[in-house]
Parts: structure tokens; sequence; C-alpha cells
């Protein structure tokens, strides 16, 4: 554990718990991307069956459940307690086109050719493009609000923090996990655009029309 | 991975 990772941590919790909590208090979840929150779902329930198999230690094992019950209670207010509020006329990327390249690929690029390390590796890759129907759904709409636009940025920062960790491991550990850091980038590069619109524009985003 | 560590980041 360094720094770099433990703010990377506190920052993907801090994302979830903002995207939560504007949820809640607003009674509406528009302007937010049900698909991109089930592939979380999806992403940390496939990431995290090792909480079955091995432990690592008490901080790894509580933010895996926190991040597991945190992710299906998004999904349970969005499509549930305030579907009504729900855009499902903007949110309407297809995810077949994110799910089937990377199902492909984890199979194809693995550490080890079990069920397990199949799951994670999907897991690993299908968390570097999960936000793309969330920017899409931002980009059709042309406007995000400010509080979406706080739950990206520290979704965004929760990767460059942690390629910052991968760089701090590399040099004081010599560990390295090429899958997890070639994704991280490809995923930390998406979230790019949003971080020059987040800071040259304020929070507001409105995209040119 | 690079070793055979378990995947101990999140």
């Amino acid at each position: 554990m360094n720094i770099f990772r433990l703010a990377g941590d506190v920052s993907h919790l801090v994302a979830i718990l903002i995207l939560l909590m504007k949820i809640w208090r607003s009674k509406s979840c528009a302007g937010i991307s049900g698909r991109s929150q089930v592939l979380f779902a999806l992403v940390f329930t496939t990431r995290y069956l090792d909480l079955f198999t091995v432990y690592i230690s008490a901080y790894n094992t509580v933010m895996k459940v926190v991040f597991l019950a945190l992710s299906y209670a998004t999904v349970y207010l969005i499509y549930m307690r305030f579907r009504n509020s729900y855009d499902s006329e903007n949110d309407t990327f297809r995810v077949e086109f994110l799910l089937i390249p990377v199902i492909g690929l984890s199979f194809l690029e693995n550490y080890a050719f079990t069920p397990l390390e199949i799951l994670w590796t999907f897991s690993i890759f299908l968390e570097s493009v999960a936000i793309m129907p969330q920017l899409f759904m931002i980009t059709k709409t042309g406007e995000a609000e400010s509080i979406t636009t706080h739950y990206l940025f520290f979704l965004g920062l929760y990767r460059a923090l942690y390629i910052a960790n991968w760089v701090w491991r590399y040099h004081t550990e010599g560990f390295y996990d090429q899958i997890a850091i070639v994704s991280g980038v490809v995923q930390t590069i998406f979230y790019c655009d949003f971080f020059y619109l987040y800071v040259t524009r304020g929070e507001e985003i409105r995209t040119p029309s | 991975k690079a070793d055979e560590a378990a995947h101990d980041e999140l």
C-alpha cells in the first residue's frame, strides 16, 4: 500500500458515493447512464469473486464488499426505486459492442486459462470502457449536471492515481501487472477529453452542438 | 502478473 494507491481507492469511493448521494437526495437519476452502472456492477462482480478463494487483508475484503454493495445499490436506485426519472431514451449505447470484444479479449489475453483469471481479466478490460455509455449519453444530450461531472472527475482521477501507484510499485517492489497497467492507461485516456472540459469550462458541461 | 501473488489491488 502506498499513498497513490490509497488516494486512488479513496477517489474511487468518493466517486461512487457522489453518484449514489446525488440520486438519493434528488430522488432522480436524470442524466445518469443506467447501462454504465450495470457494467460497473458487472465489473465488481466478476473481479471480486476471489473474496471466496483468497484472503488478502481486512482492508481489501472490506473495500471489495463496499464497492459491490454500493454498485448494486446504485443500479437498484436507477432501475427500481427512481426508474420514473431514468432517461432511457438517451441511454442507448449498444453495450454488446463493448461486451463482445471484451469477452473475446479476456479469453485471448490472460494470466491463466482458468475461470477466475478469465473473469478477472474480463473485469479489468470491461472497466476500461464501462464509462462509454455515460460519456455517449452526455454527448447525445449535450449537457451534464455539475454533480455528474464531479462523479466523472473522481472516477477518472482514481485510475490516473493507480498509474502513479504502478510506477511506484515497479520501482519499489519490482511488481507490475501488465494487463492492469495497459487497461488502466487506456481507461484514463478516455477521461482526458472530459478532464480538459472539466478544468476549462467549469463544472457544468455543455458540449458544442 | 509479475508474480504469482493474488490480485491485491481493487
